[in-house]
């Protein structure tokens, strides 16, 4: 997202050019965002340089060029990075810090003083790998300069190599009149989306300098697809597999709805909850089977074992959730077990297909404080009950969940943890988790490839493939001389087992990645560096003392080489020396689970000043 | 479509051709023991001139196995799995196999399907790609049995009727009508039959060029090689 702007003194200090450009190329984004501020003041004045990137985005480079001396950021160890910042902190000093904002960007500022008449230009890189949700890929970028920019322009380039299947372009703030300014062209496997308003066309009224450009771009596409071993990229020794078949009957699946009907959940929430379950239960498939367990101090069956989603059995559901209520204390520990218990005599008592997908899902939005409150016991005992036989998802609903407990747990038994904020579109937000599982497709997927040849490959073994995702493998090829690139997919759907191949002669490799002139040369590379960071740190969360120092480690050192802002690394930004008390935000990048703090504001001065000679150092940190 | 049947001993064949009109399906095989049927669809050119022969092929095939509630639908663009209510629909472009208790599917890439029933059923479907500007011909497949031992004796259809051994005899083999050929009588079924000798391709082993194969050509549309009239395997849907 894009939000360059200074933020006062707008007539004398003014962005003339601001830049997004993005390169897509096998869903892996790259978006370099460059933001040209003059000042045309007679004394030295503050530009701010303030852009929303997405929370799943690793920041790969930050440069500023004032003067014409270029300042890059270097991406150190958290550790190192917060000792050399430390007397930067020491005098309040956070500028360049990243925060969250919002459900799904952070927020990356840095300000910094720039002398009369001189220019200052911003770059920041952010590389992502763009997840398939609901069968469509979305890249947004945040729009809001605080004035009219001379040369504004978004620049979307797209490559798939499998095909562009839809690419629809809308913005939050497009109107009638912007709209035929968003140029797309699309030919089969590339893309090209422009937006360059005029100085009238970035306007908001006649006449007048505010501008109208404030929202959303959003980009959504998706790749041809059909039942087949997917693509693979190969690139400069590196391979990036993307598997999401289509054309496969649905999975019929087991769920148990495990739902949170505490004191807290009163009201609004219990409202959004009953309607989001109504709307739940109209979707189910008439081969799935389904229970409900509500808690609160204790927990409550629905029925003493799992059923058919037949209309009958749906309509008394209805009933029993109109009729659920909120009160009482938060027994997590209890439900859980018991719901584990319900599949397994479901499974035991063939109850259910024996091609079926079985899960738990918790909806919550208290910690344990009742029954069993110690969490680390209650994951084991959740673990221990679940014995890697079902998938549990913990929905956290608003801030007062303990939302590391529910992403611990949800990992450890082959599921996710999602928020679900407390909103007016609380319910949608519900609706979406689920209809993200709602459709099982495969199970027991496991990719292989060409035996001794390949190392680092990251996770390839997967329980399940849902309808509308999309699986993900990257790796390392290792034999220099190997001829035939090959992957072997087996699974299972849900009336036989499959198996499919893709083959490829690395010959042939090289002569496609020539001919097709890709976007950017190694990003099979970055794209493997990312995913592997990504897991590593998620494997960090289920994982005990002694491995999760060996995961971390490893990260941090994937971080540092690939140049990425993770949770394990910094980038320090030297910058000319400015007066102490400049007027920013307080801002540190806080895990995803922590209570969202409002920012603080401090004042700024009315001017500062360039001391010429001396440099020290901001930081930009993630955690 | 040309048909090609393997007699032995002595290892020789018969051919035939069934011209009917693009659209028309035909019955190839059915088993009404393990209900097993294979039907075909015919397609023409893309174009023909005027007062030539059509020139007809499989464009479609749809195999139905009610034992396991199995059907498939094999075009030239894809390969449809209905099991029940459930469709799996794989497209040429993949090397993939799907297993069933008892009944496989293997497509290898752009070139076969290869359709296993235990050890004892195995069907090649071959994919004939053509340019796809050329101004006349289309894909289309061809349909081969590795082995049919599993059918039953009652089988019936225009291949599945010689599931089941038939005695042919091939004498008085003289010049033929056609210059350079030759013909004979063959007595089967309680028919005589001229028949001209001739090549038949099987695309097995070389799916461009094909391999010649010897054999005695029946004329006719197979009339007196096959039971009954090639018009009575014209059937009115797929499945």
């Amino acid at each position: 997202s894009v939000d360059g702007h200074p933020t006062k003194q707008v007539k004398e200090l003014e962005i003339y050019s601001f830049k997004v450009d993005c390169k897509i190329t096998s869903r892996f984004a790259r978006n370099v965002v460059t933001s040209r501020v003059v000042n045309r003041a007679n004394e030295s004045k503050e530009a701010l340089f303030d852009v929303q990137l997405p929370k799943t985005a690793f920041i790969a480079n930050f440069s500023m060029i004032i003067d014409g001396v270029v300042y890059v950021g270097v991406v150190k160890e958290k550790e190192v990075a917060k000792q050399q910042y430390q007397q930067a902190v020491a005098r309040g000093q956070t500028a360049g810090l990243v925060k969250v904002t919002g459900r799904k960007m952070e927020k990356f500022k840095v300000s910094v003083n720039i002398a009369a008449a001189k220019k200052v230009t911003f770059e920041l890189v952010y590389e992502e790998l763009l997840k398939r949700k609901l069968g469509k890929y979305e890249m947004v970028i945040r729009v809001k300069p605080e004035q009219l920019v001379q040369h504004f322009q978004i620049d979307v380039h797209l490559f798939e190599p499998q095909g562009i299947a839809f690419l629809d372009v809308n913005a939050t703030f497009l109107t009638n009149d912007l709209m035929p300014i968003v140029k797309k062209t699309l030919t089969g496997k590339k893309a090209h989306i422009s937006f360059t308003p005029t100085l009238d066309q970035q306007s908001a009224c006649t006449s007048c300098q505010n501008t109208g450009l404030d929202g959303d771009f959003i980009m959504t596409y998706d790749v041809d697809r059909d039942l087949s071993a997917g693509n693979i990229a190969i690139v400069n020794g590196y391979f990036v597999h993307h598997f999401g078949p289509a054309n496969l009957p649905r999975v019929p699946k087991n769920v148990v709805f495990v739902i949170d009907q505490s004191g807290s959940m009163m009201f609004t929430k219990m409202f959004q909850t009953k309607e989001a379950l109504h709307k739940i239960l109209d979707d189910l498939n008439t081969e799935d089977n389904f229970a409900f367990i509500s808690f609160s101090s204790s927990f409550r069956k629905w029925k003493n074992s799992l059923i058919r989603a037949t209309t009958a059995n749906v309509v008394e559901a209805h009933k029993y959730v109109s009729e659920l209520h909120a009160g009482g204390g938060t027994n997590i520990n209890d439900p859980l077990l018991e719901a584990a218990k319900l599949l397994d005599d479901a499974h035991n008592l063939g109850q259910v297909p024996e091609r079926s997908v079985s899960m738990i899902i918790l909806l919550t939005d208290g910690d344990p404080n009742s029954g069993e409150s110690n969490p680390t016991k209650i994951q084991s005992n959740v673990k221990y009950a679940i014995n890697n036989k079902y998938n549990l998802y913990c929905l956290g609903f608003g801030y007062d969940v303990k939302y590391s407990f529910l992403e611990k747990m949800s990992i450890e038994n082959s599921g996710i943890a999602r928020r679900i904020y407390e909103d007016s579109d609380a319910a949608l937000q519900l609706q979406g988790f689920y209809n993200e599982v709602a459709n099982p497709l495969l199970l027991n997927v496991e990719l292989q490839y060409s035996q001794n040849a390949v190392s680092d490959v990251t996770r390839s073994t997967f329980k399940q493939y849902y309808d509308g995702s999309e699986i993900v493998v990257a790796g390392r090829i290792a034999d220099n001389d190997l001829d035939m690139f090959v992957a072997d997919i087996r699974a299972q759907d849900a009336n036989s087992n499959i198996t499919m191949t893709y083959e490829v002669s690395m010959s042939e490799v090289d002569n496609i990645t020539q001919q097709q002139q890709y976007i950017f040369g190694d990003f099979t590379e970055r794209m493997w560096a990312y995913l592997t960071i990504q897991q590593l740190l998620q494997q960090r969360i289920s994982v005990g003392s002694e491995e999760k120092k060996l995961l971390t480690d490893r990260a941090r050192e994937l971080a540092l080489k690939y140049n990425f802002v993770t949770p394990l690394t910094s980038m320090i930004v030297t910058k000319p020396e400015e007066q102490m008390d400049q007027g920013e935000f307080l801002a540190e990048k806080p895990v995803e689970g922590d209570r969202p703090h409002q920012a603080q504001k401090y004042h700024s001065p009315s001017h500062s000043r360039i001391s010429a000679g001396s440099y020290h150092s901001t930081s930009v940190d993630s955690d | 479509p040309h048909f090609l049947i393997a007699m032995r001993p002595p290892n020789d064949a018969v051919c035939f051709n069934i011209d009917e009109k693009p659209g028309v399906i035909l019955n190839l095989v059915t088993d009404p023991v393990t209900g097993f049927v294979v039907n075909g669809e015919l397609i023409g050119d893309k174009k023909t001139e005027n007062n030539k022969k059509v020139n007809t092929y499989f464009g479609k095939f749809g195999l139905v196995y009610n034992k396991m509630e199995l059907r498939m639908e094999i075009t030239t663009q894809e390969i449809k799995l209905f099991h029940g209510a459930d469709i799996t629909r794989f497209p040429w472009s993949a090397t993939a196999t799907s297993t069933h208790a008892g009944f496989a599917i293997t497509i290898n890439k752009e070139r076969n399907l290869i359709v296993t029933m235990g050890v004892d059923v195995t069907f090649v479907i071959l994919l004939h790609r053509v340019w796809k500007n050329h101004p006349l011909h289309q894909d289309f497949l061809g349909f081969y049995t590795l082995d049919n031992h599993r059918f039953s004796s009652q089988t019936l259809g225009l291949l599945g009727q010689f599931y089941h051994p038939i005695d042919a005899e091939v004498f008085n083999i003289r010049p033929g009508f056609d210059q350079g050929k030759v013909d004979a009588t063959m007595f089967v079924k309680g028919h005589k039959l001229t028949v001209t000798r001739g090549n038949q391709k099987d695309y097995r082993l070389d799916p461009k060029h094909g391999t010649d194969v010897p054999c005695w050509f029946v004329h006719n549309s197979g009339k007196g090689f096959i039971d009954g009239n090639h018009t009575d395997y014209i059937v009115s849907t797929l499945f």
